[in-house]
């Protein structure tokens, strides 16, 4: 199953929520791939890949200079593998406008690797070429959401998103759900805004959400999945209890 | 003067910095416009203007379906304005590709208005053409850093790009500065990154930091800057603080 994370919305845990469910999943046994489409290559970064040695990355197997093949590496974690993102993705927007099939590039590259369990797609902050080539390739959608009133206001136009991909490009395309991340339960307003988003969009929010937890913003500079850096940390709790109940609502479609 | 806040990083305060020093430059008897350059409309959101009515508005002005003068909007804040943003800016990047002067559409459209004191851009979370074109536009750069890792590891690639974008198209381009946001005194990553920034940029920090203060938060749910929403709150001191720091900077040059 191919899921993006995706929300144009900055900084509200895309990276963060790929890096430790993707590692979550594997810890139970799944084999996952995790896609780098963001060209600040920090989910690269949290799995501990180092910044000199990306290349062949997903820029060239995007424009067709690298096999999907020769780009998947391994990462230290077991079962888990990484297509990184290099810096020289952040020209691939422009590049691929003028291309052939410039929105199944992913999808197409993709359709050449053996299947995995799992392959989740980290998307960068906006709604360009990047983030359409991963809700292309994808089976669902999975959207982190901040508890902040900026993150709620930009939803809708997300949503709007993933309908036009689903009926011009991609008809299996589903929202698989949102997951409330950064929750502070001292906070009205985090309190509130899951509140009301619960209230908008029912039991397509998880149970599950992520409290905000300093130990999740530490381990990327250990280059370490949470789940790694420290497992019992309420972060890391919270991304196992988020992979149990993905997998619940799969098995249950 | 054009300042341009840009950070490719997500979430790491852009608006909220845009909105609140355009607010504190204004109290202190400045003109200013606000051009809000992100497609989330989050500035415009932030400044009070209503989500239905906010066309015609800056995607009209970059492609030329109306003149500058007539996008720019009265805000609720004496002395402030702003050139909204509106979903179909979200296009603009894909059909600015392939037209003329496609990087200065901005600077073209703003040189035609009368001269603000400061014009502050608000830019999208990328490095794409709408970004671009806020560097051409602008006499100098403001960065928001978040105090977190992964915010840290993004800037040596936003300062390529002003790099970049000064040596090809404006060479007046300058960095006016680094601001720290979301700064936390008693986490200790937040305080090793507003440590190595410093090292590392030395007095291109401003001393004046922004502290995470849930007010700053609160008060785009409400339509209006902090500084109205609760002028007496940290977060309100800090930007006040950063605008006379600004002033000073900008003074001593
Ligand atoms: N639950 C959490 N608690 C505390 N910090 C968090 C949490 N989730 C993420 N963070 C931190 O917040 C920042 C933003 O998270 P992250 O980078 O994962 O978001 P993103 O949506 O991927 O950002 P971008 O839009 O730039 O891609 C990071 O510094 C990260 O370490
Ligand atoms: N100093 C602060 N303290 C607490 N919350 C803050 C602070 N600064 C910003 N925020 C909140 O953090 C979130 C991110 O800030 P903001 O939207 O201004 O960042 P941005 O860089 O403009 O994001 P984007 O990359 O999506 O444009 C918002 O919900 C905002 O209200
Ligand atoms: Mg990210
Ligand atoms: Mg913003």
């Amino acid at each position: 199953m191919i899921i993006a994370i995706a929300n144009q919305k900055g900084g509200v845990g895309k990276t963060t929520t790929a890096v430790n469910l993707a590692t979550a999943l594997a810890a139970i046994g799944k084999s996952v791939l995790v896609v780098d489409s963001d060209p600040q290559g920090n989910a690269s970064t949290g799995l501990g890949l180092d910044r000199k040695s990306r290349e062949p990355s997903l820029y060239q197997m995007l424009i067709g200079d690298a096999e999907a093949k020769d780009v998947v590496r391994a990462t230290a974690i077991p079962g888990l593998s990484i297509i990184p993102a290099s810096a020289s993705l952040s020209g691939a927007e422009v590049e691929l406008v003028d291309t052939d099939r410039r929105t199944h590039r992913l999808a197409d590259a993709l359709a050449t690797l053996p299947v995995h369990d799992f392959t989740l797609i980290d998307c960068p902050p906006s709604l360009g070429l990047l983030t359409v080539n991963a809700l292309v390739a994808a089976d669902a959608v999975l959207v982190p959401l901040q508890s902040e009133f900026f993150a709620l206001e930009g939803l809708s136009q997300l949503l709007g998103t993933i309908e036009r991909v689903k009926s011009a490009l991609n008809r299996r395309l589903e929202l698989l759900g949102i997951v409330l991340t950064m929750v502070d339960r001292r906070n009205r307003l985090s309190d509130q805004v899951c509140e009301d988003v619960r209230a908008v969009m029912g039991a397509k929010v998880f149970n599950s959400q992520v409290p905000r937890n300093v130990r999740l913003s530490e381990a990327p500079s250990h280059g370490l999945p949470a789940l790694i850096y420290d497992s019992r940390c309420a972060g890391s709790e919270a991304y196992v209890a988020l992979a149990r109940e993905l997998l619940g609502r799969i098995n249950a479609r």
